[in-house]
């Protein structure tokens, strides 16, 4: 598979042991996260392939990995009101994940449902930017949509379609401590 | 107290975590961070002057650590799915605790964000821990690392199994890797924190755990390297943010929590803007 060189490659570098403990140079660290992020899309393609086998459709399914999800930003969640997150569970055992994703409102609630109907308690804080402030980082999301996945199969999958609630309850507000300057 | 279905954290009057309940039992329990100055000079080894700076290869702090002063800013969030407390020590230290409903195993997540750090103000490099203080655990000296990222290895301060040692740095020299849980006993009084990747780590007082989250330096260290650890983005130093796991309990509920959070599901995400549910099912 053509698409799985570029992976094998940065793996096989990777085992070197300035890789494995940091001890690279800056501009070898640089390196290590191009390669990483080339194998990583080439990915996509073999990847979509078999969670479409997986779920048994015919046309290979458009799926997104986001690769900044770890900095909280993610373009088809903060851009779109209905959207479907798949969680893959590659081990063989399975696995409770609690579902944490960047949305581009702090006020809007959202529903989570299975493909059974069921729905998915959720919850969506307002990202704390003055805390988890990225510099360089302009367009983080505002929000924070947290849901509670349940059990994911093992080597297998759970998706979920979120959709934004037009008409929103009232939402508690969040209890706030007077700030005091830290020293 | 912030939690559901009877597990708890509890704050104090300042919002600091005070104490964790569980089914009814409450442990005392606190979280520090603070940092260790990065050593800067020369060192002799075997009568041999060399750099032997804090760096890339080698942890060695000046002094001992250095706590940030106990009154962040605080505050509190709860909902229905997950409660947290956000803290802000500083411009470039902040963390979140968070509890989650019907999170199995029981867990405490912390995240951290930490950076840039700092170090044009005073001249020395930082290494910035992260620590955790179970208050009625003694653990004696002894604690448990996964340094070889398969089982847990017992280790005991100011002690090596094979060999008589006097060890000269008292911090550096108990510090151990954590491939992804470090942990202490007392008994069945058993506290692990999981990393959600590789840290430096040790217990080097009674009932705690502390975990080096982010270093940035001045100086080579004059193992090869041939620069100092300052790395940085966007032209200032590197931001990292990460997350600790603070799991109370056995070492079966601990190694679960890795399995759930460090080998964690992928997400894949795709729009549905026109496709009704019922298309989409």
């Amino acid at each position: 598979r053509a698409d799985l060189i570029a992976m094998r490659e940065a793996m096989g570098i990777m085992q070197h042991h300035d890789a494995v403990t940091g001890t690279e140079q800056q501009h070898v660290a640089d390196d290590y996260a191009r390669v990483l992020n080339i194998g990583f899309h080439d990915c996509d393609d073999i990847t979509s392939k078999a969670l479409s086998k997986l779920m048994g459709s015919a046309e290979p399914v458009q799926l997104t990995n986001c690769m900044l999800l770890n900095v909280s930003s993610c373009p088809v969640t903060e851009t779109n009101d209905d959207f479907v997150v798949t969680i893959y569970n590659p081990l063989s055992r399975e696995v409770r994940p609690l579902v944490r994703l960047p949305v581009a409102s702090t006020t809007a609630q959202y529903t989570a449902k299975c493909p059974e109907g069921k729905e998915h308690p959720t919850q969506v804080n307002v990202l704390p930017v003055e805390v988890l402030k990225i510099p360089g980082r302009p367009g983080q999301a505002l929000g924070e949509l947290t849901f509670l996945t349940g059990c994911v199969p093992p080597l297998g999958y759970k998706s979920f379609y979120i959709s934004k609630v037009s008409k929103p309850k009232p939402a508690k507000k969040p209890r706030t401590f007077a700030p005091k300057e830290p020293t | 107290s912030l939690g559901y279905d009877g597990r708890y954290i509890n704050l104090d009057a300042n919002g600091l975590l005070e104490s964790i309940t569980i089914d009814g039992k409450t442990e005392s329990v606190q979280m520090d961070c603070g940092f260790y100055k990065g050593a800067v000079g020369n060192n002799e080894v075997f009568g041999v002057h060399s750099n032997r700076s804090s760096g890339a290869y080698i942890f060695r702090p000046n002094g001992t650590l250095n706590l940030f002063a106990q009154n962040p800013s605080v505050t509190i969030v709860q909902g229905d799915v997950v409660s947290e407390v956000r803290y802000k020590y500083s411009d470039w230290i902040s963390s979140i605790l968070r509890i989650y409903r019907g999170a199995e195993p029981f867990h405490v997540e912390h995240e951290w964000l930490v950076g840039p750090i700092p170090i044009d103000d005073q001249g020395f490099g930082k290494e910035v821990v992260m620590r955790y203080h179970v208050k009625d655990l003694h653990n004696n000296g002894e604690f448990l690392t996964d340094s070889n990222g398969r089982e847990m290895l017992k280790r005991r301060m100011n002690y090596r199994p094979t060999w008589d040692v006097d060890l000269d740095e008292k911090i550096s020299g108990n510090y151990y890797p954590v491939t992804t849980r470090i942990a202490i006993e007392d008994g069945d009084n058993i506290w692990s924190v999981v990393t959600d990747r590789a840290q430096g780590g040790s217990s080097l007082r009674d009932g705690t755990m502390e975990l080096m989250v982010h270093r940035r330096l001045t100086h080579d260290d004059a193992f090869g390297v041939g620069e100092a650890l300052n790395e940085t983005a966007f032209g200032k130093g590197l931001v990292v943010r990460g997350i600790h796991y603070i799991v109370p309990g056995s070492h079966a509920d601990a190694r679960k929590v890795v399995q759930n959070k460090v080998l964690h599901p992928w997400y894949f995400l795709s729009s549905s803007e026109n496709i009704p549910f019922e298309d989409w099912r």
